[in-house]
């Protein structure tokens, strides 16, 4: 499961 | 993303093309402080340190690139320009601010998420927006008056990050394991640090009357 870290936040 | 977030960004984005204005077309940066826009260009630098490692998206990395520019080239305006740098409050805008990039630096290698160079930038990148805000606001009760431009630079700074604890609380209910609290609670410290701004900024704009911030 992909685990949409918060790094995508800017 | 979501709304929230999206609204977060545009807002952090508005705040930036509303003092690049201010700064453009007044030629002047009365008000603002150069410490605090220095601190915000560590914080961009330090965060996006995976700007060209990881690629996250084209909006990811267009928005990193605009937030690391605008901030480099707002202190070089400070800093540098031959007619805007006259107008810097000098002698108001003397918060010791290296001091909160110490005191980041030490909490970051204290707590953050695993202890990794790029993660303990980006812990401290985020303890540090936190207080970046500081000698702004300091500089605004020192100088009292506020202008408009600058008051509302200012304003969408705050509201930005208030969109993203939003932001925060719609991913912890709509994703399993996310759960974030180094952003959650340095969000929501950088947000409170604004709240009698914002108190302030709604009488004044309730009053239609200028911005005053109590000495």
């Amino acid at each position: 499961l992909l685990e949409e870290s918060i790094k995508d936040e800017l | 993303m979501n709304v929230f977030r999206f609204a977060g960004d545009m807002t952090h984005l508005i705040s930036i093309l509303v003092l690049l204005l201010k700064i453009y077309t007044t030629k002047s940066c009365s008000g603002i402080s150069l410490k605090t826009q220095e601190l915000y260009a560590v914080v961009f630098v330090t965060r996006y340190l995976d700007l060209v490692t990881d690629f996250i998206s084209v909006y990811n990395t267009v928005m990193k690139v605009v937030f690391i520019s605008s901030s480099l080239a707002i202190v070089w305006c400070i800093r540098r320009h031959k007619v805007v740098r006259r107008s810097y409050d000098k002698e108001l805008d003397t918060f010791r601010h290296w001091l909160l990039v110490g005191a980041c630096a030490v909490l970051a290698l204290v707590v953050h998420e695993k202890f990794s160079f790029q993660e303990v930038c980006w812990a401290f990148s985020i303890y540090l927006e936190a207080v970046a805000i500081l000698p702004q606001l300091v500089l605004l009760q020192r100088s009292g008056n506020v202008d408009n431009l600058t008051g509302q630079y200012v304003f969408f700074l705050g509201a930005y990050r208030a969109f993203y604890i939003l932001n925060w609380i719609y991913r912890y209910y709509s994703e399993q394991h996310f759960t974030r609290w180094i952003s959650c609670v340095s969000g929501i410290v950088q947000t409170a640090l604004y709240a009698d701004f914002f108190y302030y900024y709604f009488i004044s704009w309730k009053n239609n009357s200028k911005l005053q911030l109590p000495a």
